[in-house]
């Protein structure tokens, strides 16, 4: 990616200072990529400068349809394809328009891993924009692509995907795919338990939160063990400005390069053509209104960029898409000039078409842009709370998701239209697919930094240095809302790759602690047995709270519970930081409730020593006022160091 | 048939299996494949006997397989039956 390296305090260049830096760098940290499958030609898989592929590692690179294990190299180091559930279920794999084998046709494979562990490249660029030099967030580890999408995936390829990549001996594990919805149990999830079986073997597991946003409940991937990652904006945009007839101007977004739109006339809907030319479906709009002018259409149905199709072949000059809510301008390649608008925007363009006899607009395309306020949380991330672990707060971290430019496939257009016969080196696309590999690559960084920290440890130090505050010094703004981004927005804030290697204290959580988790939910035995063949829950594991789960955030529920009821949940923490050192806590008590910590004072005299506090929280009983859900913080401060844990507190 | 039929992923506790059904496994074939061999039977009625997709040795005990109703039924009542849960499509993010 670029630009992304940057924004995360990466910087961009090989050798420079920062968390790239260090002699102590392994270069054989295994991500393996359960998505799409990987264009291994792309110059982000080259294997410049690295060592031999790493002794411990099991996979292999699957013969298929055009690739080999010749495909291969010490950047690629594992190459594997399932669909025996997608076929079973009545897939079918169109030989002429896809491959059997880990050759990736959609693109999104070859994206997230290039985001993660892509080799640096220079002069990356999408006709010209976001140009810079691309990298993975960590360039020098290995990748090994599992192939589990075909124009579907199913659970039955991703377990098996997961099972084989756990044996061939990855680190790190991101997927960004996953449920519309979630509303299974953990026990019934196989994601969730080959997450978990991941974990047990050491590897940090990365899920994308979902693309199901603004509304609540939305976020799926949620188990603890699992980092759970929102998508948010980076201060770079591509910018064009409409002007309306009326000499209004609004700010969208547009990845077209050309010369500018001149005042034409719009037309939308009936004046465009028939039933769903709103939406700009083939076939609505007819071309003896269409021609020559600018085409407004409202987002939604199919995708944008087969909207444009649409328009360009119904002789439309440009297109205008609409948003329906938030004031995310992830865009999309098109075949024709193009302007997508946030709905501030969206509401002026069809208050002026509905008051105006013949409106008309010009669009100017002002290319890559610098230095906006960010980051926001797209409106498009999904949201919690978390249906189905409520004690733990999901998403667990925000990364950048939106307009991110990554390798893309040799054979496959940036519009992913057949009828587009551009081809490019890098694309520009959007979703929680996109930060989720963000952090996978960060973890990676870390693991290569910290070989002997679990994968807890790691998604520890990620979440409690994540930060909550945008580059104006603001709270980080939600797109979708129009004021701060909450917890169930970010989780605990935005990944900062530099603090994150250097957390100071860690919140370790080992597999029996999950285990322990699973009953104090009341699984039953047979329920917890699919984690752990055979377990049988202790009756103090069943007298156990949920909350009581060492996790770096606290979610408390005060839901069909009487409001002055008090919640004291145990945390422990381990001294990761400086030997002898003192660290003070600090809380932003949410509303509604009383919080207490003890001791407010953990003094350490040595590494790794692990001391414990106890938090409670207290419903005020005179509170009346607070609906829904109250935020808040937990900071353990001592010197540089911020352990930071947010707070939810729903009612 | 086809509309009877869906695909699974199948836990079992190997050791139950191997134990109670030590019969049906021999050193060419997997336990997976005899616990469906097993349910062959059941089947015999039927357009399609069950099909094994994976097979799950080291990292948990199990299979996915394309399974009838029946199929389904008669795999519940095996002594080391844990649990089958439907395959379900899911999207990139």
């Amino acid at each position: 990616t670029t630009r992304s390296p940057l924004f995360l305090g990466l910087t961009g260049m090989k050798g420079e200072k920062g968390p790239w830096s260090g002699s102590n760098l392994h270069s054989d940290v295994i991500i393996g990529v359960v998505d799409s499958g990987i264009w291994p030609e792309h110059v982000s898989f080259q294997d410049h400068g690295l060592s031999p592929v790493p002794e411990r590692w099991k996979g292999v690179c699957e013969n298929g349809t055009r690739f080999s294990p010749s495909n291969c190299n010490k950047k690629l180091i594992g190459a594997r394809y399932f669909y025996g559930g997608y076929i079973a279920d009545g897939g079918k794999i169109n030989d002429k328009e896809e491959y059997k084998s880990a050759r990736d046709v959609s693109g999104h494979g070859t994206h997230t891993a290039s985001t993660a562990g892509g080799d640096v490249v220079e002069n990356a660029n999408l006709f010209g924009l976001a140009n810079g030099t691309a990298t993975g967030m960590r360039y020098t580890a290995r990748i090994a692509a599992y192939k589990v999408c075909w124009p579907g995936c199913t659970s039955v390829d991703i377990l098996a995907a997961m099972v084989k990549a756990i044996e061939d001996g990855v680190d790190v594990l991101t997927l960004s795919l996953g449920s519309e919805s979630e509303a299974v149990p953990y026990w019934q999830d196989y994601l969730v338990i080959a997450s978990y079986l991941a974990f047990k073997s050491g590897i940090f597991v990365a899920f994308s939160a979902g693309n199901s946003g603004p509304d609540a409940y939305t976020v799926v991937n949620t188990a603890p063990w699992i980092m759970t990652v929102a998508a948010s904006t980076m201060d770079r945009s591509f910018v064009a400005i409409i002007k309306l007839g009326n000499g209004e101007t609004f700010e969208g977004s547009s990845f077209y390069t050309g010369k500018a739109l001149k005042e034409l006339p719009i037309v939308y809907g009936k004046t465009a053509g028939n039933l769903g030319a709103e939406y700009c479906l083939s076939g609505s709009l007819d071309p003896k209104l269409v021609k020559g002018k600018i085409v407004i259409c409202e987002q939604g149905i199919v995708r944008r960029a087969e909207k444009g199709e649409a328009v360009k072949s119904a002789g439309g000059a440009g297109i205008l898409i609409l948003s329906p809510e938030g004031e995310d301008l992830a865009n999309e390649v098109h075949v024709l000039p193009d302007i997508f608008l946030g709905a501030i925007a969206s509401k002026a363009v069809i208050k002026y078409w509905n008051t105006t006899k013949a409106p008309t607009a010009s669009i100017v395309f002002k290319g890559t842009m610098y230095g906006n306020q960010a980051p926001k949380v797209a409106a498009f991330s999904s949201r919690g709370p978390n249906l189905v672990g409520p004690d733990v707060i999901k998403p667990d971290i925000t990364a950048p998701g939106v307009d991110i430019l990554a390798a893309w496939p040799a054979e496959t257009s940036p519009s992913r239209l057949k009828s587009d016969k551009r081809r490019v080196l890098f694309n520009i696309i959007s979703g929680t697919s996109m930060s989720c590999p963000h952090v996978s690559g960060i973890a990676a960084l870390i693991k290569s930094k910290h070989k002997d920290w679990s994968p807890a440890a790691i998604k520890s130090a990620l979440m409690t240095t994540a930060y909550t505050l945008d580059n104006k010094g603001k709270p980080i703004a939600d797109l979708a809302f129009y004021n701060s981004a909450s917890p169930f927005a970010i989780g605990s804030g935005h990944v900062d790759p530099m603090k994150a290697t250097d957390p100071g204290l860690i919140y370790n959580i080992t597999a029996e602690d999950y285990i322990s988790y699973l009953c104090s939910l009341h699984y039953t035995d047979s329920q917890v047995s699919m984690f752990e063949e055979g377990y049988q829950c202790t009756p103090t594991e069943l007298r156990m709270q949920p909350g009581d789960l060492n996790y770096p955030s606290f979610a408390v529920n005060f839901k069909q519970k009487a409001r002055n009821v008090m919640f004291t949940y145990k945390r422990t923490v381990t001294n990761v930081g400086i030997p002898k050192s003192t660290y003070k806590v600090s809380v932003e008590v949410p509303k509604g409730v009383s919080v207490i910590v003890s001791p407010k004072v953990l003094s350490f005299t040595e590494l790794n020593e692990e001391l414990s506090y106890e938090v409670s929280f207290t419903g005020l009983s005179r509170n009346k006022t607070v609906a829904g859900s109250s935020f808040g913080s937990l900071v353990w401060v001592s010197g540089n160091y911020r352990v930071r844990s947010p707070i939810a507190v729903s009612w | 048939a086809s509309a009877d039929e869906q695909t699974y992923i199948v836990r079992m506790d190997k050791t139950r299996i191997t134990n109670t059904y030590s019969s049906l496994v021999s050193s060419t074939k997997p336990w997976h494949q005899a616990v469906l061999d097993s349910l062959i039977d059941v089947s015999s009625m039927e357009a399609t006997p069950p099909e094994l997709l994976y097979s799950y040795e080291t990292a948990l005990s199990g299979f996915a397989a394309k399974l009838s109703s029946k199929q389904l039924e008669s795999l519940k009542n095996m002594d080391g039956f844990m649990s089958a849960v439907p395959n379900k499509m899911l999207s990139l993010h």
